[in-house]
């Protein structure tokens, strides 16, 4: 499991 | 993308458009909160600077643009043109005590010491609780119209959505972010007793009325 580094959510 | 952020993302968008056509309609910004959305609009600013810095799709770009612009368009229309008609006597909690909690807790847990992954941290737990001056004004007043309950119950159902959105990225992409969904909880959490209003009365088409 792992933290996306980019935020890809609003 | 999955059906939960999907709604989300749209729920939220309902809100908003819920919101200024109230406005519009109405020429009136009676009922809601200005703190409130001022709260928004920096937690807007704050959270979409990685337009400048990340590209993660059209739909992503062209969202981030409108709730950037739409909570400054909420404000000038509340601060300038239809300025008397905002009920300023009831709108007096002080965002200081949420901004600056805020802020101080972005510094101390983050994933990433950086300016921009600092406010990002900032916005999502400063959109936790951006609610409260809004919630405090219809607690003030003790009611709230049924276009106003509409509004806070799509604005609401928004970050309830995205939790189902994360139990689902946690199954489907082993994708999770704390910070977000700690933070989504206790927004959507902030919700349930209005929630349980909206239900009971204004579904049965009763007046959004607190108990005195």
């Amino acid at each position: 499991y792992h933290v996306l580094a980019k935020h890809d959510e609003l | 993308m999955n059906i939960f952020r999907l709604l989300g993302d749209l729920s939220h968008l309902v809100a908003i458009i819920i919101l200024l056509l109230k406005i519009w309609k109405t020429r009136s910004c009676a009922g809601i909160s200005g703190k409130s959305q001022i709260l928004f609009a920096i937690v807007y600013t704050t959270r979409y600077l990685d337009l400048f810095t990340t590209y993660v799709s059209t739909y992503n770009t062209f969202m981030k643009l409108v709730f950037i612009m739409t909570s400054i368009v909420t404000i000038f229309l509340m601060n300038a043109k239809f300025k008397a008609t905002y009920d300023h006597n009831h709108d007096t909690f002080r965002i200081e005590f949420l901004i600056l909690p805020a802020l101080v807790l972005a510094l101390l847990i983050n994933n990433e010491f950086t300016i921009i992954e600092v406010l990002w941290t900032f916005s999502i737990y400063l959109e936790s609780v951006a609610i409260l001056p809004q919630l405090f004004l219809v607690s003030k007043t003790g009611e709230a119209e049924s276009i106003t309950s509409h509004y806070l119950f799509a604005l609401g159902s928004y970050r309830g959505l995205y939790l189902l959105n994360w139990v689902y990225r946690y199954y489907a992409e082993d994708h999770y972010d704390l910070i977000a969904i700690v933070a989504g909880l206790v927004q959507t959490i902030l919700y349930c007793d209005f929630f349980y209003l909206y239900i009971t009365k204004v579904l049965k088409g009763k007046k959004l009325q607190l108990p005195a």
